[in-house]
Parts: C-alpha cells; structure tokens; sequence
C-alpha cells in the first residue's frame, strides 16, 4: 500500500512539473509533509512562477489558482486517464495571456482526451474543433453547432 | 471512448422535446448568453451518468431538475438524458462501437435506466463507466466558479484525492 | 423589533425591484416565507427574467446569479449607505451584455457612493474615471495611473 | 466619506518601500495582468480598517502578510496600511477633512493602530467607521470569486443580513 502509493505520488509530482514548466516557464511539485507517516498526513502542492518565490497553491492569487488547478487535474490523468474533461467556465479569472496558455495546452492534450469546455473568452474558442451556440428562445433552450471558427457573438436576448 | 451524443429531453432548461448536441473527439468549446443553458448541458451529462447528488446539478431536490416551464408539455413531464459513448476501442467493456446510457426520471423522482436501449440499474452504469475511467469519481468535471477550490485543499485533501485514484 | 424589521425588509424589497428591472427589464422581489413567525423563518429571493419564469435566487445560472447578488448588496444600501465599496472581479461570469448593463448601474450609483473595482472586462475600464494599472517586477508589486480610458493593455509579463 | 488614498508597505506583494495609490470618488477600475496584486491592494485596505480574519484576506495567518521577497528589505520586517478617507462631509465622527487611519504589524504578530498619526487602538477604529456606515459587517467588499454565493445565501442567512444592518 505504501510503495504503491509513493509510486503514484511520484508519477503525479513528475507531471506536475512537467506541464507547469511548459505552460507557464515556472516550477511546481508536490512533497510529502511526513515521508514516514504518509497516510496521516498530507501533501504540499508548491508553485513557483518565473521571478517569483515559491508559494503554496493555497496563497497565490486567483488567476495563479486556476492554472495551478487544471496543471493538477491534468497531472491525475497519469494515474486513471480520463477519456473526456467536461470543465465549466474554468478560465474565468484569468487574463488574455493566461488564457491563451491554457488553452494551447488544452489543445495539445485534447489529442488524447476529449475536452468539452463551456466557455465566455475567444482564446477556447479560436481553438476549439467545434463550436456550440446555446441560446434561450422563451426560457428553453436551443444549440446550434457552429463549423467554422467563428464563435456566435453573443448577442443580447 | 468519447461522447459522441447528448439527447436531452425535459432536462432543465430544455423542453419536452429532443434537442441533440453531436460531439466531436479534442477540443470543443459551448458558449452563447448568460443563463441560455450552457451549464445544464454539462448537468445532463452528469445526470445519464448516474449523478445522485442534488448541489452538483445546482437544485435543491432531484425533481427540480424536470423542465418546469409551462405551455411546453407535449409528453409526459419527465427529464431524459441519453450520452452515446464511441466505445469503437472497446474501453468500456460492452461489445458495441457505440454504447448508449440513458436515464429517465417521472415527475415521481422514479429513475430509470438503459444500456443500448435495454434497462438495468444505475450500479451496472456506474461499474461500467469505472472500468473506462469515464465515472463520476475521476475529478475530470469541474463546475462553474469552483476551479480555484482545488487549488485550496487542504494538505489531507490532496493526499486523499491520489489515494482515492489508485 | 418585528415594525422595524418589516420597515427595513420593505426598503430593501422596493429597491431590488427598482433596480433589477432598470438592471435587465425583468424583475426581482423579496418574499416572507411566514409573516406570523419572522425570526424563525427566512426569506426568499425571487428572480424573474425577461422571458423566463421566477426562480429562486440558488437556482438560476451563474451569470444570473451574479446579477442578483449586486442588486441585493446594491438595496442593502437603502438601510445603511456605505460611503464605498470594494469589488473584486464581480463580473467574471457576465457575458458582454450583462457585463455592459452591469458597469452601467454602477457608473450611475457611483455618483452617491465609490466603487473600486477590480476588472479584467473592457466595459468597467470604459466607464471608470480612472484607472489604475498593476504589475509585477521581479514579485513585487507597482501601481501606475492611467487618466485617460485607455486600459493598460495586459501584456505577458 | 470616500477613499482618497491609500499608503501600502511591506504587505503582501508591496515591498518594504511606500506604495501609493490615489483613488478618486466615482468609478475607479484596477487592472492589470494575474498576480500582479490587484486583490492584494483591496486586502490592504480592510486589512488598516481593522479586517482580523486571515482566510478573508487569503492567508493562514496574520504573519504571513509581511512582504516575504528576500532581498527587498530596507527597513524593519513590517507590514503597515494607511487609509486616507475624505471625511469633509464628517460623517466619520473626527473633526479633520481627512481621516487617516493606520495599521501596523511587526514579524511578532504585534498590531499597532493609529488615527491621524495618533495611537490608538482597533476597538475605537471600528467604532469609527461603523459610525460613518464604512465598516467590515456592511456587506461593501465583494472577495474574488465569491459574488454569486451571495445569491445561494440560504433563506434564514437573507433575514439575518437584512436583521443585521438594523
Ligand atoms: N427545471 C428547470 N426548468 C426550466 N428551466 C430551468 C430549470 N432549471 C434551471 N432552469 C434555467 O436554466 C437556465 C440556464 O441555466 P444554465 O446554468 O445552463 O445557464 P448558462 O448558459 O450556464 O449561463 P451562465 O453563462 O450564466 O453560466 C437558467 O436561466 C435557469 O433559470
Ligand atoms: N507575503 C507575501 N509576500 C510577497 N508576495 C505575496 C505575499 N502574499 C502573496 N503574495 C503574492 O502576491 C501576488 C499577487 O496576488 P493578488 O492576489 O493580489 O493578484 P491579482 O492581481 O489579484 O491576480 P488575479 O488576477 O490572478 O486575481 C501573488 O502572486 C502572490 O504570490
Ligand atoms: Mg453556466
Ligand atoms: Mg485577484
């Protein structure tokens, strides 16, 4: 139990700083807080982007969170690789740079496993293979696929 | 496997007929208006895959989650959702290059469900999509507005979280 | 207690009407849920948008939610008017229509009471009267001010 | 009663050298690229009126607000917020144009609290502000990420705001 354990521990912690390094150019792992009493206690997530110190996950700021976030969701794909991601409006604190970022890697990882992202900003959607347009004709709801790049502008209802 | 279909029938804020989103494998992207249903589209995936918890599909009670807007009844008041997996690498153990799961609820909070068409039981669903690791437990949906939570579990939590994936 | 709850409950309750339906044309109200036992009961928001029907405040989307919250800390006002407030990426969620109504009720109230609000979104920068870039050098943090609307356009740093 | 200036040292991600930040009445907007310390300058703020919580102000302890970047260190290891509020309305209960209230805190935890350069204490600073409607309780400070649990207030936490402004 505890070999196994350290063996995912360290598969995630590689991936961690595999995919944070190429999103970002920063650094971030995980470590073991207690290495000889691993089940009953717990583990640090640290994030260092470029020029700055390293912090935990839990004190950085909210655009920092939310990259930090999916590189750790993508990271789990190392242990149990997901087939389809549904993520909802994960980019919405971040900044047009940030964005773009996330969504290269979104793209890079999407040749493996299918992502279905609703989202507001036009860097996902520029990216994305397909489009969806939802929209509320008297309080229900319609879809039409969009082929080309071209997102619907949302227009006010 | 990826989803290839959603059918959504009576499911929030789609009426009481099929709408169908064809999906593609990599990258798609929803978008359109605020409340035009973006999110209840993702709800009814989560729903055909066996989703029991109320709060995940943000309503209060499992029946809230049947369309409510008058004037559209054409069928029974019940909420339907059918996800078509492409299953042609065999990933979820079902001989078929598609597998369908469909769950049905009547105005009752009576839940129903198909595999191919033919009823079974919401275990057989959720063992069958563990298998796959397509289940609810993989940590591959993240709601709206929560993504900065992971980044703010505890120590415990993120320990946890590797443990439960092993 | 119980007159000066109802006094209080009224005001609060004609301002979210008020400002909703200026807000987005649809309209918002308060409701007991038992007038005979108030301080054991609660109190319903409900939500309806052109179109839609009424809702409760916990059920309708993300966008729609963050609507109703400004309108109710917006009437809170009518019982004490804070001199300021401090908003910090209220508008994540808002599509660009409700974004744009949204800094429009705002540019309105800020004539009573200041608004600091922290925005990624073109349409609170557009409206602001001033605006105040941040960026980081080496971890640390600097501030300039930028009087015309020209946001500082953020760039990778 | 507005904002008119607010003087940031050794807290958060503002060094150990006086930031200033001159705000006007009206509409002001504060932009800029993730992590550059937009949040951090709004947790400055209520951190000088008196704000004790660490988790609102997203930390695990007071402490860990002094600016930890080694190698910017000119002076002690502090971290000190000025708050200048126009008051030529004197709806703060101080006879001055101005109300400047200050709050450091030395590597020790120590607070000190000043008004108008005079020492006092956090007891007063709060009578003070909740007097001119500018206190924490008004419900004015809206955190990253939280506007819509404002929405998902439960039914008895709507009457107890509503209860608690009387
Ligand atoms: N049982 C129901 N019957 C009909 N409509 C419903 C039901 N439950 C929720 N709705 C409506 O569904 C609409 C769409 O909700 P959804 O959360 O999918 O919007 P969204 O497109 O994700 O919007 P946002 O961009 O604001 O997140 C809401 O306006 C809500 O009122
Ligand atoms: N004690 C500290 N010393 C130095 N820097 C700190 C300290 N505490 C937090 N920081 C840093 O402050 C930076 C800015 O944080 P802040 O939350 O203000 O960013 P922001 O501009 O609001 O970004 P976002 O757009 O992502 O919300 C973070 O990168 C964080 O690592
Ligand atoms: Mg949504
Ligand atoms: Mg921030």
């Amino acid at each position: 139990k505890r070999q196994t354990f350290l063996d995912a521990f360290d598969k995630v912690d590689k991936e961690i700083r595999l995919i944070f390094n190429k999103m970002t150019g920063g650094n971030a792992w995980l470590e073991l807080q207690n290495e000889d009493d691993i089940f009953n206690s717990g583990i640090s997530y640290l994030i260092q982007f470029p020029n700055k110190p390293k912090r935990e996950s839990t004190s950085i700021s909210g655009g920092e969170k939310t990259l930090a976030a999916i590189v750790f969701v993508l990271a789990l794909q190392k242990l149990k690789p997901s087939p389809f991601y549904l993520f909802d409006e994960v980019d919405a604190h971040l900044d047009a740079p940030n964005s773009e970022k996330l969504s290269k890697i979104l793209e890079e990882r999407s040749k493996e496993s299918q992502f279905i992202m609703v989202s507001l900003k036009d860097s996902v959607v520029q990216k994305a293979k397909l489009i969806y347009g939802v929209y509320p004709k008297n309080g229900v709801s319609h879809v039409v696929t969009y082929k080309d790049k071209r997102a619907p502008s949302v227009k006010a209802s | 496997v990826h989803v290839k279909k959603v059918e959504i029938f009576g499911f929030k804020s789609f009426g009481f007929k099929n709408t169908t989103v064809n999906f593609e494998p990599g990258l798609v992207s929803i978008s359109g208006p605020n409340g035009s249903g973006k999110s209840n589209i993702l709800d009814a995936i989560i729903f055909a895959m066996g989703e029991n918890k109320p709060k995940v599909m943000r309503v209060d009670k499992l029946r809230s989650l049947i369309h409510d807007i008058e004037g559209n009844r054409r069928g029974p008041r019940m909420a339907r959702s059918s996800v078509h997996f492409d299953n042609s690498d065999r990933k979820i153990p079902v001989d078929s290059d598609t597998v369908e799961i469909t769950r049905e609820m009547d105005e009752n909070g009576e839940n129903t469900y198909y595999l191919n068409k033919k009823p079974t039981n919401r275990s057989h669903i959720l063992d069958l999509l563990d298998m796959a690791n397509a289940g609810l437990g993989q940590l591959n949906a993240v709601q709206q507005g929560t993504v900065t939570r992971i980044s703010e579990f505890t120590s415990e939590e993120k320990r946890k979280t590797i443990e439960d994936l092993i």
